[in-house]
């Protein structure tokens, strides 16, 4: 028996417009610890790592440890049905073969229950260790996504740079470059607003933009964004949801031959 | 050229 209901449902529907582009299918497991779900995307460069905290929900029960295959594309249409406002309860029980969301206006005046077919997903789940990183950048989300997105028009990867100087984003392409340098920057009215750089050593790496770009589609989820670079390691770009958890993509960098 | 490595490449299986 699984019962989950989250009253800020329209984080549900965040998470998986954040997602469903870059994974097709995926087990969600669900534990004390709470639903997460680790899976990558089909060329195996890229995983997501999701976890929702069972304190964040009103009202967590999971009797048992279970992992549930669904189809995010067939999963967020689901979620569309949920108004912005409503409360998600997620239900499911033992031995089926369908996971009930069920949606609840504020007002209460308005209940719908959507039935969605679960599948068996075959999928490696990886250790991921803690790890030291040479650097990390924490900056405004939507900076993040509008840096993206400028490169992206020039060219098909970018080179982060850490140095004392600053976190340096760089592309080039057929019609020329550019270079975006963002410095340490704490002294803004609102936290949110602010980039901090933490440096242990210099670190440059390149990543494919189509990837980067995939990422910041979790940028309605927090007001900012972690990247963290190591040389011997896939960078991490990390979103936190308030009070709950976290969104993490991993990107294993592209090395010159 | 680039080579790309896979994640599992980085990380190990549970």
């Amino acid at each position: 028996m699984l019962e989950l209901r989250l009253v800020q449902g329209s984080l549900l529907k965040k998470v998986l417009e954040a997602i469903k582009d870059l994974v097709t299918d995926a087990n969600f497991d669900c534990s004390a610890t709470g639903f997460s779900l680790q899976a990558m995307d089909s060329s195996h460069v890229a995983l997501v790592a999701l976890l929702l905290r069972s304190e964040g929900f009103e009202h967590y029960r999971c009797d048992r440890n279970i992992s549930m295959g669904m189809n995010l594309n067939n999963m967020s249409k689901m979620l569309k049905c949920a108004g912005n406002d409503d409360i998600i309860t997620i239900k499911g029980d033992d031995g089926s073969d369908t996971i009930t969301f069920m949606f609840e206006s504020p007002t209460q005046d308005k209940i719908a229950d959507f039935e969605m077919k679960l599948m068996d997903i075959d999928s490696e789940h990886l250790g991921i260790p803690e790890a030291e990183y040479h650097a990390i950048v924490r900056m405004p989300s939507a900076e993040f996504s509008r840096i993206c997105k400028d490169l992206s028009s020039i060219g098909d990867t970018v080179v982060i740079s850490v140095t004392k100087e600053g976190v340096k984003f760089s592309t080039r392409g057929d019609i020329g470059a550019a270079n975006i340098v963002l410095r340490q920057n704490t002294t803004v009215d609102k936290p949110e607003e602010a980039t901090i750089i933490e440096m242990n050593e210099p670190v440059s790496l390149t990543f494919a933009l189509r990837y980067m770009n995939s990422f910041t589609k979790a940028t309605p989820l927090s007001s900012m964004v972690t990247i963290s670079l190591s040389s011997e390691l896939p960078v991490v770009v990390e979103y936190k949801i308030a009070e709950m958890g976290y969104v993490r993509f991993y990107l294993a960098p592209k090395i010159e031959e | 050229p680039c080579l790309q490595r896979k994640i599992s490449d980085y990380f190990e299986g549970d």
